[in-house]
């Protein structure tokens, strides 16, 4: 664990309470993409499967993955049955197949082993580096979002922005390399953050609304 | 050879 990594996980977890709040708050789930929602839930699913094997790492991790799997889970009842009424599928037209089919086809070509473990983490991987399109899809379509959305993708940006000095950090104080996988897929999920990142610190942290131009 | 470190990240 170093710092970078450690401020990304927190940046990760805030993200989440920054979503809940928002829709706690406004009591509604107005600008969030449902198949998002859903996706992070198939990467969490997928990727702890480990927590089955009792393969220990630390209370930390632990503690943090059942975390991660029970507040996606919660998110999506309070989407779908808590607060369902305010959510229209309508404008969150992304089309997750295209997403799906392509990380597991990736997943069966780049994986560490072909187990039930490695593949569906394989899968997570590539999955999770896309998640985040059918939110910023939506985002796109509306052009406008509620400044708490704003601030719930970015925590998720700054997350993944994190990784990549944790990795440049234990290539160089570790003598165990670099894994591949996971630094490809998370270098290309931060690039998609990159748009986003320059409107909402050029409108929004400077106290505008977050609108795209027209 | 491919490393698998990620596998303690989160």
């Amino acid at each position: 664990m170093n710092f970078f990594r450690l401020l990304g996980d927190l940046s990760h977890l805030a993200s989440i309470f920054i979503l809940l709040h928002k829709i706690q708050t406004t009591r509604s789930c107005r600008g969030i993409s449902f198949k998002t929602q859903v996706l992070y839930v198939v990467v969490f699913v997928t990727r702890y499967l480990d927590l089955l094997t009792f393969q220990f790492h630390s209370i930390y991790n632990t503690v943090m993955k059942l975390f991660f799997i029970g507040s996606s889970i919660y998110i999506l009842y309070l989407m779908r049955v808590r607060f369902r009424p305010t959510n229209d599928p309508s404008i969150d037209t992304f089309r997750i197949e295209y997403l799906l089919g392509p990380c597991a086809v990736l997943s069966l070509i780049f994986n560490y082993g072909y187990t039930w473990l490695e593949i569906p983490w394989s899968f997570s991987i590539f999955l999770e580096s896309v998640a985040i399109l059918p939110q910023l899809f939506m985002l796109q379509r509306t052009g406008e979002a509620e400044t708490i959305t704003t601030h719930y993708i970015a925590a998720l940006g700054a997350y993944r922005a994190l990784y990549i000095p944790n990795w440049i950090f234990r290539y160089f104080t570790e003598d165990n390399g670099v894994d591949a996988i996971a630094v490809v897929a998370g270098i290309v999920q931060t690039a998609l953050y990159v748009d986003f990142g320059w409107i909402y610190f050029t409108k929004v942290l400077q106290g505008q609304k977050f609108e795209l131009p027209a | 050879e491919a490393k698998e470190n990620g596998k303690d990240e989160l």
